[in-house]
């Protein structure tokens, strides 16, 4: 059955599109099935592999208006083409109307992890990328989810405003039968910058084992990738981007057996 | 009177808080009156200048909540600070109750513009540093605003992001008396990358005269700043980043003047 890793960080710009797909496709590279859902509402990640919303009849938005045990829906939102290594549901700006119109819904923050179960059987893993949001859709994502990966690009201001996150995960963690286990990953490192050595050696101070030993540093390529359309195993796997996301995958298995 | 620029992209870690200060800082140091406003909820231009919003009984959120002709609100919120070359509002979390506590109150767009009159003889100019998020709080800025610099993070996505901020300016300009005025400014510009460089030719053949001559390069300089609680004029002001935030000080004074 099926991990579910939410990629989250209500602060933007720090690398989870980049990371639910790039690490979805080192994960899919190694043997693993894998599914990519995009619930941000801007739909970077669906415009990354070329699905654009506005053309689309169905995405991940019609999950949250599925009829209960409408297992149609699945076979409607997952995309599958030439080429590509994961299944992917694309995202919409519509998901923007759901904080509105679940407002007065009971249990609105498990519809995707009750909906997940009908597909969870297929995949090894589902990575879900989460808009830079505290809303609904994370609560979603993360309440779905069996580890939340957090990106977190070491500067000062990402340490301080990871405190909402870690705010909103203590809130869910009074309610939830299990506790929202989460892992950062320092992305975007700049080695040159001791403002980056020293935040992250910060991070692995304060959380320990909750920061992934694995560091994405920058990589000019990733925007050369982004702006082709491709991931960056498909520019260049040789690349040190492509080798650090494939480190990442690694990581993740093996905290997988033990 | 007070020229009022708005820094404003939906799209997160572009640089909005980066260019609010360090051009705040960098028209200062050109000897001008400035005042610079955090209007973001996340209160990162606050917390890089060690203004924690949790810590202070005025931020800009007490502008939306004052009664009207209330002149003494601006006294208690404005803060000056030895070594400080502009003044500043700092943010608040609160910030973020407004899209709901403002739903129906008329002209809830207008708020800001409104109350800026009563501080624009002091000032020429009025940095605004928006949240990456279409709503009240943008609304206000952009309405209140004579230019909306709009950093861009030259990549494709970026590029295509930004349809969401001109489909809210070209609402606006339906009903405002004069139009938003807007100017893209390339920043994290990464020279190597030729997606880099074959975008920003892009966004010069749309936009023309709409975006900066002016490119603000990547450098390491910023993050390195934002740690110690600077702007980079104070860590070096010769490195290149603080170059050309004057240069582009200096552009917007030229067009000031045509
Ligand atoms: N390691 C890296 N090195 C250099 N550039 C990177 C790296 N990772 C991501 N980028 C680039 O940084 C930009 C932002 O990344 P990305 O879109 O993944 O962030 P995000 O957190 O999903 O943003 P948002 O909050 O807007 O959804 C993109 O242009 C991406 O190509
Ligand atoms: N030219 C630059 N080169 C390198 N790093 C930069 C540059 N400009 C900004 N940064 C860094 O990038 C990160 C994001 O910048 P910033 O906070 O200004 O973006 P933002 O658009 O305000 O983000 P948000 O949407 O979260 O408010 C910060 O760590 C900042 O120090
Ligand atoms: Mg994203
Ligand atoms: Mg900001």
């Amino acid at each position: 059955e099926a991990r579910i890793l939410a990629v989250a960080n209500q602060k933007g710009g720090v690398g989870k599109t980049t990371t639910a797909l790039t690490l979805g496709a080192a994960l899919a590279r190694l043997g693993r099935q894998v599914l990519v859902m995009d619930l941000d509402p801007h739909g970077n990640a669906s415009v990354h592999l070329a699905f654009y919303p506005e053309n689309l009849d169905y995405t991940a938005y019609d999950l949250f208006h599925a009829e209960e045990g409408d297992s149609g829906v699945w076979e409607r939102i997952v995309k599958r083409r030439e080429g590509m290594c994961f299944d992917f549901v694309p995202g919409h700006i519509r998901l923007s109307e759901l904080e509105v119109d679940l407002k007065d819904r009971r249990n609105k923050g498990l519809i995707l992890s009750e909906s997940l179960a009908q597909v969870r059987g297929r995949y090894d893993y589902v990575l879900v990328d989460c808009p830079p949001h505290v809303g609904v859709l994370l609560v979603n994502a993360l309440v779905a989810s069996d580890l939340v990966i957090i990106p977190i690009q070491t500067d000062f201001l990402a340490l301080y405003g990871i405190r909402l996150l870690f705010d909103t995960i203590r809130l869910l963690n009074k309610v939830l039968p299990r506790p929202v286990r989460f892992k950062a990953l320092a992305t975007m490192f700049d080695k040159r910058a001791s403002a980056c050595r020293r935040i992250l050696r910060l991070m692995r101070d304060k959380l320990g084992e909750r920061v992934f030993d694995t560091v994405i540093n920058l990589d000019t390529r990733f925007r050369e990738a982004c702006a082709q359309g491709r991931v960056i195993f498909e520019l260049d796997p040789e690349t040190r981007g492509a080798l650090e996301y494939t480190q990442l995958a690694r990581e993740i298995e093996e905290h997988e057996n033990t």
